[in-house]
């Protein structure tokens, strides 16, 4: 990596960014989710982001079956999703554990000594 | 750290979700169709997903284990509420995924395991090449963790070349070692479209705007590669089908586990495009008991329009190389190629025996040619490993014969057409077969003092 790759980095670190799903809370229920996955910012200035589909299919009010070959169209609106569903974007820039590093449970994932 | 953190996380609201039909019709093809090979596809760990209980269409493919599998295929464009960000800055720019050719190095730039602790994941790179395409569905010997879904991966120049589909794939609960990608212009093209139908003009007009202009044809297979990688062949012998690599018109070197001495003919499918498949046979395979597992065919007819490649004479740890093979998808869609350095070179008596290699090689594979990036032909791919306790395979450690090995007896045979001289692979030393059996090599026995 260096500066062949100088462009490429450039490109991605100022598309990159993370995408979450959740349902809003309701009373006496838990909230779903979150599901995430990474996702590319097509436009900064218009704000669009394009990212994997997948974490929006358990919102969709006819279910996830009608992602599959053949059972519908080839593209779905917005209303094809429940009304509670909450979507996050975090994008850069940066890496390492900066000021904004928020505390909290790090879920399953740890760093066992090799 | 000094490094900004990211930004806060900013609402978003969905605006369409859409999939790509030729990405989907690139996958049936490549995937859905080989019941006996099952794929499956996973973003959740290394460990291949369980098979389903009842048989699905699509051999299981699509296989509902999970939001992010029962939607492989299909993205959802969001639009982030308010202004994202009022500065302008450099404008994204998308590459025809038609206009890279197999070899074609790639950078992926995603979030391993999404949302979890992003000010330490967010933007991790990965770098490959693109290994292989079925039109808008490309693959990527990128290593891509699960979260990665949706990450954008760009060409050298800095060009949006396609998104992360499924970063983990299995073939017959072997690990693959590729990701698998969906082209960018393909599917910004379907989501103007879809825009349009759903009365958004301003973002499709917008949508648009980033795809590349319209492109000539696609370019010829495997330019970028040298002219050397197109003497990868593809060598079927009855039922068993494997990777060869042709060095001369009539002559063809493969493993002997793929084509064996008892074979009566042979198909040899060469990767040039426009070239046709030749029938040959086998004139020499090693024994079972010799640790050089080779097979050399003599063609009926010459194969045309092949340049054939040089034969290295020396080999440098850490070079950057890369494996031609038909690993994996066999001629559903030509050639694969695998990205990596030569990470070991097993030496008796100061003659290397063995090569190790980081690419990743998958079955189908063997007989493949192993190329140095000069495009000089440095071996053939005889095996990835197993770990026979836990029956996990490891496509990025494998074993190839060193070329300088067959050399001699290549040459006497391609001037003389004498084969005497291939006899010799089947009379190594014991060093070479304890070095191929995976075993220490034994120190020379201490010298008496007397």
């Amino acid at each position: 990596m260096g500066r062949r790759w100088g462009l490429a980095l450039a490109a991605g670190e100022r598309a990159g960014c993370v995408v979450s799903a959740r349902g809003a809370e309701r009373p006496g229920a838990e909230a779903e989710g979150p599901w995430s996955c990474s996702g590319v910012l097509l436009s900064r200035s218009a704000g669009l982001v394009l990212c994997h589909g997948g974490i929006v299919a358990p919102f969709l009010r006819a279910g996830a079956g009608v992602l599959q070959p053949g059972a519908g169209p080839s593209f779905l609106g917005a209303e094809s999703c429940r009304d509670d569903l909450r979507l996050h974007v975090q994008w850069g820039p940066g890496r390492g554990a900066g000021a904004g590093a928020r505390a909290g449970p790090r879920g399953a994932l740890c760093t066992p000594p090799c | 750290s000094a490094q900004p953190a990211p930004r806060a996380p900013a609402r978003a609201r969905l605006l369409l979700l859409v999939c790509c039909p030729a990405f989907r019709a690139g996958f049936a093809r490549l995937f859905g169709g080989d019941t006996a090979e099952q794929w499956r596809f996973a973003g959740s760990g290394p460990e291949p997903p369980a098979p389903p209980q009842e048989s699905e269409d699509q051999a299981g493919a699509w296989a509902d284990e999970g939001p992010l599998l029962a939607a492989l295929g299909w993205f959802a464009l969001l639009c982030v509420e308010g202004s994202a960000e009022a500065a302008a800055g450099p404008r994204l720019s998308v590459a025809p995924a038609a206009s890279l050719p197999k070899g074609a190095p790639l950078l992926a730039c995603g979030s391993p395991f999404g949302a979890f602790c992003p000010d330490i994941f967010l933007n991790s790179l990965s770098r490959g090449v693109l290994s292989n395409a079925a039109g808008p569905l490309l693959l990527t010997d990128a290593r891509c963790l699960p979260g990665t879904e949706g990450a954008g991966v760009f060409s050298a120049r800095g060009a949006l070349v396609a998104l992360v589909a499924a970063p983990l794939c299995w073939r017959a609960r072997e690990w693959v070692g590729l990701s698998l990608l969906c082209a960018a212009d393909a599917l910004l093209h379907a989501a103007a479209h879809a825009l349009g139908r759903l009365g958004s003009p301003a973002e499709a007009r917008l949508l648009a705007s980033l795809l590349p202009p319209e492109e000539p044809p696609s370019p010829p297979l495997l330019p970028e590669l040298g002219a050397a990688w197109t003497a990868a062949v593809l060598v079927e012998c009855g039922s068993v089908w494997g990777s060869g690599v042709a060095l001369a018109p009539r002559l063809v070197l493969t493993c002997r586990h793929v084509a064996p001495h008892e074979a009566k003919r042979v198909l040899v499918r060469p990767a040039a495009p426009k070239s046709s498949p030749v029938w040959g046979k086998v004139v020499f395979a090693t024994q079972d008991t010799s640790p050089y597992d080779v097979a050399v065919v003599k063609l009926e007819e010459n194969l045309r329009g092949i340049p054939f490649p040089v034969l290295a004479t020396h080999f440098h740890e850490g070079e950057d190389v890369c494996v031609v093979g038909f690993g994996a998808f066999g001629q559903a869609c030509g050639p694969s190629v695998t990205s990596g350095i030569l990470s070991a070179v097993v030496e008796v008596k100061d003659a290397p025996v063995m090569l190790q290699t980081t690419c990743a090689v998958h079955g189908g594979s063997s007989g493949g040619p192993l190329f140095s990036d000069l495009g000089e032909l440095l071996g053939i791919v005889t095996s990835n490993t197993r770990d026979n306790s836990t029956g996990a395979t490891y496509p990025h450690l494998n074993f190839s014969i060193p070329v300088t090995v067959l050399e001699p007896a290549l040459e006497q045979y391609r001037q003389t057409g004498d084969l005497q001289r291939f006899g010799e692979l089947d009379r190594p030393g014991e060093q070479v077969r304890v070095v191929w059996r995976l075993q220490r090599v034994p120190a020379e026995p201490p010298r008496s003092k007397l």
